[in-house]
């Protein structure tokens, strides 16, 4: 920026002493990616998760590979990864909690959420289960059900289910608890795999500014 | 735009590389593995303003060497060498909860300077 009429700052010398320079600019970067990501400081790590859940479940989400951002930037999008933390099971159900940062979310939108998981299955056979989306109730601490899904998968691998409108919300509010009841004698846990590198997770994309701009409209 | 060589004077884009595992900032930034975020330095004298990446065309180079020429006081200038060309920064990092959020940062990465 040019200063009241004189020389622009960014001009009237040769190139930086880059050597002399080199904490200066380092210390910029820092504060600059820190700002965008409304942060005051870089996060202390409390809860890592296990490299090899992280590498699969980036390899299972689809979208353009890293060094080829969105073309048309216009927002900040985000896409938070959640792995579930599994609650109250038993053998005819199982729990899957995911936690969001409400401090990441919050503000923002989410504007589709996405749960992953890794199914195996003998072979030739089906499993079906129901998917039952459990938010906080507005009167008190309790989950109660939302919606439900019915799902049905007939080959062993990873898959994936779009959820609706109430888990995004939920999402948004920092929580979502899902509720896997099976519909066969199938036990839930020899069909869902949670170990390691088949941890359930759920993606939610979100957009900052989203809602603001819905009210505008 | 111009890159910036050894002894470069003129407006040019300089490279700058941050690498992550340098600064210590490798265990919460997932990817990528650094930041190239380059910036625009040099000078930007009155004959080369208004024209992004410097040599727009040879009519206007001319054009505004003569405009300079005529200008009274024109040492110095309030052209400024600025970038022309941005693109974001997509990082893929830890945040305080220990989520794992995947973000495009909007102009970020500096690909070419030019005088404003």
């Amino acid at each position: 920026t040019p200063r009241g009429g004189d020389q622009c700052p960014a001009c009237g010398g040769p190139a930086l002493d880059l050597e002399n320079q080199r904490e200066l600019l380092l210390e910029l970067a820092k504060r600059s990616i820190l700002n965008k990501l409304h942060l005051s400081q870089r996060p202390l790590l409390s809860r890592p998760v296990s490299r090899a859940a992280l590498k699969t479940a980036l390899r299972r989400l689809r979208g353009p590979p890293w060094g080829t951002p969105l073309e048309d930037v216009k927002g900040q999008d985000y896409e938070i990864i959640s792995f579930a933390e599994t609650g109250l099971s038993d053998i005819n159900r199982t729990r899957l909690d995911f936690h969001f940062s409400d401090r990441t979310v919050g503000g923002a939108e989410v504007q589709q959420a996405r749960l992953m998981f890794f199914v195996q299955l003998p072979p030739n056979t089906t499993w079906t289960t129901t998917v039952r989306v459990l938010v906080l109730s507005l009167r008190d601490t309790n989950l109660t059900l939302a919606t439900q899904h019915l799902l049905e998968v007939g080959a062993s691998g990873w898959h994936q289910l779009l959820l609706g409108p109430e888990a995004q919300a939920a999402c948004s509010q920092g929580h979502l608890s899902l509720e896997l009841i099976p519909e066969g004698r199938e036990a839930q846990s020899s069909v869902i795999l949670a170990a390691a590198a088949h941890k359930p997770f759920v993606a939610a994309r979100v957009r900052v500014g989203a809602r603001h701009r819905v009210r505008r409209q | 735009g111009v890159d910036c060589q050894a002894g470069s004077k003129m407006c040019c884009r300089q490279e700058f590389f941050v690498d992550f595992r340098e600064i210590g900032w490798h265990d919460w930034i997932i990817q990528p593995e650094g930041y190239a975020m380059n910036f625009c330095t040099g000078q930007c004298p009155l004959h080369v303003a208004g024209m992004p990446g410097i040599a727009a065309s040879f009519h206007t180079a001319v054009l505004n060497l003569l405009k300079a020429n005529t200008a009274t006081g024109t040492a110095g200038g309030g052209s400024c060498c600025v970038p022309t060309v941005q693109r974001p920064l997509s990082l893929l990092y830890y945040d305080r909860d220990s989520n794992i959020v995947k973000t495009d940062i909007p102009d970020m990465v500096v690909e070419a300077c030019g005088c404003s």
